[in-house]
């Protein structure tokens, strides 16, 4: 299909913090993600991927400021969601390539992929939406991974900017 | 902030294939959606999070159509990507929470999950956008699921619908 891919974003100010092995059953993800909203802290990503012997990690993103303060909350309420260990880094980037009519995001996702393994840039997390394709990488590619993926795709100087 | 939840959308029609225990390195990602992509296999949602021992899941949607032929291709290709196993699972639906101006998703991230829980239904992924919280769940608990969120909301009856 005649994917259009418009741009490239990127995203300096996310730190990721993942709960580790928490029991996957109603009501442990709710009771993560009050205590922060109740604390007024802006989350970002949120990603949780399947479990294994009925448990699995949950991972979110805030900002750099909101880091420190949300690591403490979360390592406060981990025993409530009987998480094994909270732990958190701030040194990442979200880039991300932003496409309308991507009715599959396996086409774009491959070549995107495969121009960050070109460059040994590796993907931490991976999350996508309708129009969407994000990877967390290491903060200190962001540059390049921007560089290259506005070769890739073909944009224009105007296509590339920092998420809003 | 004043978060406006404009709508409640449901997909029955995606099944998920999960990679795991695939080595956390560059070029995985690649080896896995290239062959995808060549034998044009719709691909929707790709979630990854972070790994432990230099190891980690990677799980993504396709179509119910296109789901045995997926799985059968993701297998062959196991030994490249060096997954320890392949797995996957057609009974699920994913029920999304739409709303621009989420600047942050904790606020109703928190309420989507305590609703969900509230009816029992265990939350087996999570991935969001700017604008959209999404949760895959057993197609079993769709109505219900989009029935809780929709009174939780106070949606209208036209805020409701299937994916498009
Ligand atoms: C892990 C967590 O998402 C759990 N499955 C829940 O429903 O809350
Ligand atoms: C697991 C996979 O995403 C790997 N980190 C890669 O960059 O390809």
């Amino acid at each position: 299909e005649k994917v259009v891919v418009s741009g490239v974003t990127y995203n300096k100010d996310e730190a990721k913090i993942s709960v580790l092995r928490v029991p996957d059953r109603p009501g442990i993800a709710a009771l993560l993600f009050k205590p922060l909203t109740e604390a007024g802290i802006n989350v970002d990503m949120i990603v949780q991927n399947i479990s294994h012997d009925s448990h699995t990690d949950m991972t979110f993103t805030v900002t750099k400021t909101d880091y420190k303060r949300a690591l403490k909350l979360v390592k406060e309420i981990g025993d409530k969601i009987e998480a094994k260990e909270v732990v958190g880094d701030p040194n990442i980037a979200k880039v991300s390539i932003v496409g309308a009519g991507m009715r599959s995001h396996a086409g774009v996702a491959s070549r995107m992929f495969e121009v960050l393994a070109q460059e040994g840039i590796n993907i931490m997390m991976i999350s996508t939406s309708e129009i969407k394709i994000s990877c967390v990488v290491d903060i200190k590619y962001t540059e390049l991974a921007v560089r290259v993926l506005h070769k890739e795709f073909g944009l224009g100087k105007d296509d590339i900017g920092e998420e809003k």
